[in-house]
């Protein structure tokens, strides 16, 4: 489906900070399930509740200065 | 930690190519070197500042569009810095934000220089939110330091710093100016206290200098970063609201300075009265300057010659119940006089007796280094009086009037 401007943020934080990958080849179009995976490591990075949900705790945390560079956290490094 | 890479050196030259227009150049110039010596404070790690030519590390700020750096930055808030991993170099702040020293507004320019240096020498983010490497700013912290997964971090790169030797030799060559090991204002003995130009409290411990105010302490400064010329380890200090003039006194020497500019001649030798004093404080009842050194203390008039020849007189035969040898005095802008002298202070009341309670503990009381109350406390008032919402600069600037300036005593007092 669809993403609202709120969703299109995001996904551009979690693109601009390493959370997603853009892929290779091919249309960038993210399943639902890579949002969600994102967002859970984003949550899990920044100590905010786990549910791969864009809530308004993960908005307010999105909206913080912060620096430029990548984070490097993911499900991988995280473990 | 993260680690992204590392200098195959470990002294490195840096260059500021150009500071930001929100905080003063002296100001913005020492918040970028304490970045510095934040890192090579903890790893055996040199740093040189060069004027001109091709640098290890460049410090710039640059904003929405850069003919250099093809990162632009977003304006105000979001994006604060960037910074490129070893061996590159760059370090780039975005010029848009307000960048600030020595207060909660805006965005504290040393604590990020710092954490884009961390990139610079090759740390990536911390997943430890309260890490200097955490990509998230967590605001101004005024008693800033290292967490241990940062120290851990560049100790990973670049190991330990080694201790300083005692060898003879290497003592000889030892720079005269290498500061000594940075304060805890929450333990130990002040060196002295002063009340200074528009009522701005600053406390002394070695070579370091730092601002006391309700909300809390600024962060430290080496003394000769902010009063150029002037050594750490003092004996005392005092702002004369009269004359404008502050005094401090090491030694056999006296320095004067007109806020951060020293008067000429100075330092001069102390003549008519002792050399190694232990405190100094002004009066605004009389309008005198006093000087105390073990059980005793003169009285000095600046504006007028005075007789010293019935000097030292006994403390106790003025100020009751005042510990002798004290570290430090101020007249503080509440009107009373204070005494400091190892962790403890003394307050005294209008006839100049030490009141009741007393001596209290300066760390809780000064120093806000009370972990168990959210509400820092005032000097003599307990847990209950509230922040009056200063925002105090770490120095006299022009920029800056706070609540504090307002409350200050004046000569008219």
């Amino acid at each position: 489906r669809a993403l609202g401007p709120a969703e299109e943020a995001a996904v551009d934080y979690l693109l601009q900070y390493g959370y997603l990958q853009k892929p290779l080849e091919g249309p960038q179009v993210f399943r639902p399930e890579d949002i969600a995976e994102a967002l859970r490591a984003f949550q899990e990075a920044s100590e905010l509740p786990v549910s791969g949900q864009l809530d308004d705790a993960v908005r307010a945390r999105m909206r913080q200065p912060r620096c430029g560079l990548e984070d490097p956290f993911n499900q991988k490094t995280l473990k | 930690y993260l680690l992204l890479g590392r200098w195959r050196k470990k002294h490195l030259t840096f260059r500021i190519l150009n500071l930001p227009s929100t905080l003063p150049s002296h100001i913005a110039r020492e918040a970028l070197l304490q970045a510095f010596r934040y890192w090579s404070e903890v790893a055996p790690l040199t740093f040189q500042e060069v004027q001109a030519g091709r640098a290890d590390i460049r410090l710039s700020f640059h904003g929405r569009q850069s003919l250099y750096c093809s990162n632009a930055f977003d304006g105000p808030g979001r994006v604060l810095a960037h910074a490129d991993i070893p061996e590159l170099g760059s370090v780039h702040f975005d010029e848009d934000e307000l960048w600030t020293e020595g207060t909660y507004r805006g965005v504290n320019l040393r604590i990020i220089a710092a954490h884009e240096l961390g990139h610079a020498l090759g740390l990536g983010h911390s997943r430890y939110t309260k890490a200097l490497m955490a990509p998230v700013y967590a605001g101004y912290r005024p008693y800033f330091r290292l967490h241990p997964d940062d120290v851990a971090g560049i100790q990973a790169l670049y190991g330990k710093k080694i201790p300083e030797t005692t060898d003879e030799e290497e003592e000889e060559t030892e720079l005269p100016t290498e500061p000594g090991p940075m304060p805890n204002p929450c333990s130990g003995e002040l060196d002295a206290v002063m009340l200074g130009p528009r009522g701005k409290t600053y406390a002394f411990r070695g070579d370091y200098v730092w601002t006391v105010t309700d909300a809390g302490l600024g962060p430290l400064f080496r003394v000769s970063a902010l009063w150029e010329g002037l050594p750490g380890n003092l004996d005392a200090a005092v702002y004369s609201p009269r004359t404008q003039r502050i005094h401090f006194f090491k030694g056999d020497k006296v320095w004067r300075y007109i806020n951060f500019k020293m008067a000429p001649g100075f330092p001069k030798k102390l003549n008519r009265i002792e050399p190694n004093l232990d405190a100094a404080l002004f009066w605004p009842l009389n309008q005198k300057v006093f000087l105390f050194k073990g059980s005793g203390y003169w009285q000095w008039d600046e504006l007028a010659l005075t007789d010293f020849s019935r000097y030292p007189k006994p403390i106790k035969g003025l100020f009751t119940g005042v510990p002798d040898q004290p570290s430090a005095a101020v007249s503080w802008r509440d009107g009373h006089v204070y005494f400091f002298k190892g962790g403890e202070y003394w307050r005294l009341n209008r006839q100049l007796r030490v009141e009741k309670g007393y001596p209290k503990s300066v760390a809780q009381d000064w120093m806000h280094c009370h972990p168990q109350t959210p509400e820092p406390t005032l000097p003599g008032e307990g847990t209950t009086r509230s922040v009056t919402g200063t925002s105090l600069a770490t120095t006299a600037s022009a920029v800056d009037t706070d609540a504090v300036s307002d409350r200050t005593p004046s000569a008219a007092d």
